[in-house]
């Protein structure tokens, strides 16, 4: 197989396996070593590394940003848009005057595919694989949803207790080890001022709560970035999205991601959820990674570039 | 490797609350061994759930037989996978 020598020939129209990813994660690293690093945050149940990738200019401890997609597995368009994402940042350093100036005093965290082993196991076992793949002790069912396992609502309405379902919240709040080791280094790190996590598919830009219907403190203010974002989103193709706090837009969700962020004090939380509406759902055509990359990278700006403009 | 054969993703539209719950009564219903893609929120607002070929047609006449309205948004899935892995193996080639 004729792998790509450099990011620059990386195929981004395409979806690629676990390895191709990790070792364009690398080449990235190898080609941009002033700007870009790896850290590997932890190991999956099946022990791959948890790769992150910190794109900094220098300064100890910034404020940051956190992205990351792929935490459920089958949302395949996400890995892509991740993988695109990082490109697009050390493309964009020096040349976009937003992105240079959020760089030159934030750092980026990005990472790609957040639920290993079962992003491993769509391509190799079974392509509708969600979760992760911890087997569960008493039951033949395997794997805990990871935007379950969060120690926010942890257990509630919103979640299963049964393994074998598709929400199935596991043991405990943290016990998938792809959720704890992004909840250690959110605690480590200190400085974190917006966490988006990104999933497919069905176009909608959600700000906590899922687990209550108690309105978030700073529920006006996400609104009104939220709007902004999917506005710059819908300027380049027209792609139209929701938006609104979890539990209004779509349903109760307990032990979400990003209820455990925001409250952490991560105050610009989000989740997305790309492309489509449902002509494909999970099975989105390759030609529409990039489309669904570029359009989604204007509203991640939106939200990059409020939090660099409103520091907290 | 896990294959799919005959499974369809059907598009159910809940007109009133009764269907909603309706719906939601499905997600209980292990022995269908669905798979909701885009889960029961309000009525009007789409449910996309696959359902493998064994249980295609009690889930069928189950909707049907309560009125409720759904359409097919994939004919067989793995038709679709298969030409997905395809552009994956040509593309690597």
């Amino acid at each position: 197989v004729a792998e790509p020598r450099n990011t620059d020939n990386f195929d981004f129209s395409r979806y690629h396996t676990i390895s191709e990813i990790y070792s364009f994660q690398d080449m990235l690293v190898a080609e941009n070593p002033n700007l870009v690093s790896k850290i590997v945050i932890g190991q999956s149940y099946e022990g791959r590394p948890l790769n992150v990738l910190k794109f900094s200019t220098g300064g100890t401890n910034r404020p940051a940003i956190w992205m990351d997609t792929g935490i459920h597995s089958r949302e395949w368009v996400t890995q892509a848009s991740g993988t695109w994402f990082a490109k697009k940042i050390v493309s964009d350093y020096g040349s976009d005057p937003a992105l240079t100036a959020i760089l030159n005093k934030m750092d980026i965290f990005l990472e790609i595919v957040t639920n290993p082993d079962g992003y491993y196991f769509t391509h190799n076992s079974n392509r509708m694989w969600r979760k992760t793949r911890k087997p569960n002790p008493g039951s033949k069912c395997v794997g805990v949803d990871p935007n379950r396992n969060w120690d926010a609502g942890f257990g509630g309405p919103g979640a299963s207790s049964n393994p074998c379902s598709e929400t199935y919240h596991g043991p405990q709040a943290n016990s998938e080890p792809e959720v704890k080791s992004i909840v250690d280094f959110v605690k480590s790190h200190g400085n974190i001022k917006a966490f988006i996590s990104i999933h497919s598919y069905s176009q909608m830009l959600l700000y906590p709560y899922g687990y209550t219907r108690t309105p978030a403190k700073d529920k006006a203010e996400l609104h009104a970035l939220a709007k902004k974002a999917i506005t710059d989103l819908a300027s380049l193709y027209g792609t139209r999205y929701r938006y609104g706090s979890i539990v209004s837009t779509i349903y109760q969700a307990s032990g979400g991601t990003i209820d455990w962020t925001y409250n952490q004090g991560i105050k610009y939380s989000y989740t997305f959820e790309l492309r489509d509406t449902g002509r494909y759902g999970f099975i989105l055509p390759a030609n529409q990674i990039i489309p669904t990359a570029n359009e989604t990278w204007l509203a991640l700006m939106a939200i990059m570039d409020h939090t660099y403009k409103n520091p907290y | 490797k896990e294959t799919f054969e005959g499974h369809q993703v059907l598009r159910i539209v809940p007109k009133d609350e009764v269907q909603l719950s309706l719906i939601k009564d499905l997600e209980d219903m292990i022995e269908f061994e669905l798979d909701f893609w885009k889960g029961v929120t309000e009525v009007a607002s789409p449910v996309d759930v696959r359902v493998p070929l064994h249980s295609l047609q009690s889930i069928k006449i189950y909707l049907e037989t309560q009125d409720i309205l759904y359409s097919i948004m994939i004919e067989d899935l793995q038709v679709m996978l298969d030409e997905e892995q395809e552009e994956i193996d040509s593309a690597a080639r």
